[in-house]
């Protein structure tokens, strides 16, 4: 996490 | 992927149609908030631009994402020109730029990054929080709602509800933690408290949905 976390949820 | 997020988001996707269906059977569109279904296209095209200019993240992510889109831009269509007779913007009051205004400015502020992607996503984020509100207003400013009404904000509700449970599991499994999405998720899971209590002590016991005066 942190900087830009992958979006993976909706 | 784990049972709860699964859950939510088939939650969220029986919400949408529940309130398709509501709104072909009884072909209007009365009790549903303009107002709050517009902010969920904010939401949606906000949140998903990732779909054009993100990593590809799963089938399942990209197809989820399509159909929110899809199915909220439709329901607008429906309540806008289909049934627009049917709705009666002099119920639908809440001021909007009270919440497009403070979830731009957080976006400005608490972000992962500063690049418009991810702005705009924690935007989306902090509108979709409060974008229910003009809807729960509504609600209660009429004091009452048709049963298949409540049935989709339930669905809704349970929907933000599950990811609760999910960001517990996901901390224990992945040791991950999405601050702006969990802090936003409980405010918007707390704004359906008093719907839900409403709900369970009397929709769900077969009366109708009413507020005491």
């Amino acid at each position: 996490e942190g900087a830009a976390a992958t979006h993976d949820e909706l | 992927m784990n049972v709860f997020r699964l859950l939510g988001d088939l939650s969220h996707l029986a919400s949408i149609l529940i309130l398709l269906h509501k709104i072909q059977t009884t072909r209007s569109c009365r009790g549903i908030s303009f107002k709050t279904q517009a902010l969920y296209v904010v939401v949606f095209l906000t949140r998903y631009l990732d779909l054009f200019l993100g990593d590809w993240v799963s089938l399942y992510n990209t197809a989820m994402k399509l159909f929110f889109i899809g199915s909220s831009c439709y329901i607008l269509y429906l309540m806008k020109l289909r049934f627009r007779p049917t709705h009666d913007p002099a119920i639908d009051t809440f001021r909007v730029e009270y919440l497009v205004g403070p979830s731009l400015i957080l976006a400005l502020i608490f972000n992962y990054k500063y690049t418009l992607v991810e702005i705009l996503w924690a935007f989306s984020i902090y509108l979709e929080a409060v974008a229910i509100m003009p809807q729960l207003f509504m609600l209660q400013r009429t004091g009452e709602a048709e049963t298949i009404t409540t049935h989709y904000l339930a669905a809704l509700g349970a929907y933000r509800g599950l990811y609760i449970p999910n960001w517990i599991y996901r901390y224990f499994s992945d040791g991950t933690v999405d601050p702006i999405a969990v802090i936003a998720g409980l405010v918007q899971t707390g704004l359906y408290l008093d719907f839900f209590y409403v709900y369970f002590t009397r929709v769900l016991q077969g009366q109708k949905f009413e507020l005491p005066a």
